[in-house]
């Protein structure tokens, strides 16, 4: 469903180029539950964003269901982004003036979801995250964890068939770490979504299919996990 | 070195009371190394901010080097936390507009360190955590690991006696992750600071002399890692 052939990302500082990825090749299948780790600066944040159709190459392409994303009008780029993919950013990126309901509930609302279907959707998720009691907090009344599990409700909010998740587990204590990998684990298996995980988490790491290992901008090696 | 005694912290928001610590009794001796962990919510940031003399509890006492931080008047409050305690925030809280470089060198300046003597122990210690070829780069050009060690060369700049880190390595992979631990063991060792750590790393707890646990914003137990 997602391939990036010889992709690389540069980005351009006054005279220095700073090669972010230095051509990557992978290929991603549908329904596939995917882990992309590396050393911090690999690039694992770089291609998520690539991925997520945040941003375009420096070189290369980027196909999703086969089409190359160079040739998507904004419009339509805007559509995919609000539809079909669900971004959990390692920042979060919630936003200050609004509370985690308001947070979780702005994408529904971006699909043109009437207010109470959203509110009810979004208080479901986040009731499963374990944040039933702290709806109403602004992020800025969070604590770290709390304010990461928004970000995981918001990504789900719409029901995406693809979830990037970039580090979702970084500022979670080891049980509520676990609670949200078994989580993504279970709508992978029972909903049959394609999720694109980069984490560090050890546990996380072995339930993946693939892993992807980034050094230095490339693809280092790929692991096949054997699981039943 | 710094006491906790029968410490609360009630956040107000309109109407409802959130109660983020119910009762901390905690007494933390000079050149410690004490990790503090639990789940996502249980309170960490909350007590590392009093501890921080960043925030005052709503009931309780907190006692540094023997005095009550609460009979502290601001101008003592700012000396203590720009020269005694280095402060790793969970969220970093890097200036946007400053380079890592800048960043690191803004608290040498505070305390009236001259500019090239600033500048060269930002660079040392830039580099010492990898991060050489990035001094220049703004926190938005920066990788989420690359940000958090931006934000720990900062804590460690001006030498603190007491440094608090609040999971100062939640973004980063396990590698780069125990060479910072071993960084800070090494400056306990070495300096005979007082370390205090939030986190969720099992290894870093496990190299603790002490690791403190939450839950629901009290004391839940404490253990003692015996270590040669
Ligand atoms: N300004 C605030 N107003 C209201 N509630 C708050 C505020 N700040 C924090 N809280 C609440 O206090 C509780 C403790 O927060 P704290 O940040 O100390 O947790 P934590 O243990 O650091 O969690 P994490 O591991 O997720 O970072 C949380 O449940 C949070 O929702
Ligand atoms: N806007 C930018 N301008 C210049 N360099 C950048 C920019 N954004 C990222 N970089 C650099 O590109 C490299 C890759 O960044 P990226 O965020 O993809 O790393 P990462 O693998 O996600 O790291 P981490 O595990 O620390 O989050 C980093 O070394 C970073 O300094
Ligand atoms: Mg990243
Ligand atoms: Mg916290």
């Amino acid at each position: 469903i997602i391939q990036l052939e010889g992709v690389w990302k540069i980005y351009q500082m006054g005279d220095v180029q700073v090669p972010a990825l230095r051509g990557i090749d992978l290929k991603i299948e549908r329904g596939e539950f995917l882990a992309i780790a590396g050393a911090s600066g690999s690039g694992k944040s770089t291609m998520m964003n690539l991925i997520g159709c945040l941003d375009l190459p420096s070189k290369g392409r980027i196909f999703l269901g086969g089409d190359d994303i160079a040739g998507f009008g904004e419009s339509t780029l805007a559509q995919i982004r609000g539809q079909k993919i669900g971004f959990v950013f390692q920042q979060f990126n919630l936003i200050p003036t609004l509370t985690a309901l308001e947070n979780v509930m702005l994408p529904l609302e971006f699909q043109n979801v009437d207010t109470s279907t959203a509110r009810k959707k979004a208080l479901e998720i986040l009731n499963l995250v374990g944040l039933g009691d702290r709806v109403h907090h602004l992020p800025s009344q969070l604590s770290g964890g709390e304010q990461q599990r928004v970000a995981i409700s918001r990504a789900l909010a719409v029901d995406p068939e693809i979830i990037l998740a970039d580090e979702p587990t970084g500022n979670l204590d080891s049980k509520t770490g676990k609670f949200i990998l078994d989580f993504f684990s279970e709508i992978h298996r029972k909903d049959s979504k394609t999720i694109i995980i980069v984490t560090h988490d050890f546990y996380l790491v072995k339930h993946a299919e693939r892993v992807v290992y980034l050094k230095d901008g490339q693809v280092e090696r790929i692991e096949h996990n054997h699981k039943n």
